[in-house]
């Protein structure tokens, strides 16, 4: 798995 | 988006509207910390921030969503500490905010992903939201009860970060998606609700009312 680059949640 | 997040979020939604009717119908922020909602409105804004930074076109729902948490809460922190602010049970408010924000933010300069302000504050916010209900659960143990739609606010409030927990397996599952921090954070943030979820399911739901000590 990799790290989410961009915050995509609220 | 999946399932967990989208009740997740409508249940967040329900917690801020729940809390919103209680305060607006009752005229009266009894029961209800201050300062929980003074924390959640700087975990918003500190999230957020991004949306004043530079002009968004409100052509996405998650924009829509961000600024309905925002004005709401800055709104709910209005009719607690202004309009209804006769109300507000300052005395049993009393856990010192400081104690929570201070840590947290040391902790997001030593514990991020990047060190640059965004990422500083997004991980400010998420440290912060994980504790902000501290006051709020810590009034309740002063007064020794809690009304019974300020139960029903909590329990849509803890469940909405229970929720988000589930979201993550499943991300993590289908989409190798991890945000560590986040995660941390939510699981902290949901294992200080467990208490409180007891005395919700084997109390308020059979119509009984929460008074402490149980």
């Amino acid at each position: 798995p990799h790290a989410s680059k961009k915050h995509d949640e609220l | 988006m999946n399932i967990f997040r989208l009740f997740g979020d409508l249940s967040h939604l329900a917690a801020i509207a729940i809390l919103l009717l209680k305060i607006w119908k009752t005229r009266s922020c009894a029961g209800v910390s201050g300062k929980t909602q003074l924390l959640f409105a700087v975990c918003f804004i500190t999230r957020y921030i991004d949306l004043f930074l530079h002009f968004v076109s409100l052509y996405n729902t998650e924009k829509v969503m961000k600024l309905i948490y925002i004005s709401a809460s800055v709104f709910t922190c209005y009719l607690i500490f202004f309009k209804f602010k006769a109300t507000y049970d300052g005395n049993h408010d009393s856990m010192r905010a400081e104690f929570l924000i201070v840590p947290a933010a040391g902790l997001a300069c030593l514990i991020n992903t990047k060190f640059d302000a965004i990422e500083i504050l997004w991980t400010f916010s998420i440290y912060l939201e994980a504790v902000a209900i501290l006051p709020q659960l810590f009034l309740i143990s002063k007064t020794g009860e809690a009304e019974t739609i300020t139960s029903h606010y909590l329990f849509a409030q803890g469940s909405y970060r229970a929720l988000y927990i589930l979201n993550w397996i499943y991300r993590y599952h289908y989409e190798s998606h991890v945000d560590t921090i986040a995660i941390v954070a939510g699981v902290v943030q949901t294992i200080l609700y467990c208490d409180f979820f007891y005395l919700y399911i084997t109390k308020v739901v059979k119509g009984q009312k929460i008074v402490l000590p149980a």
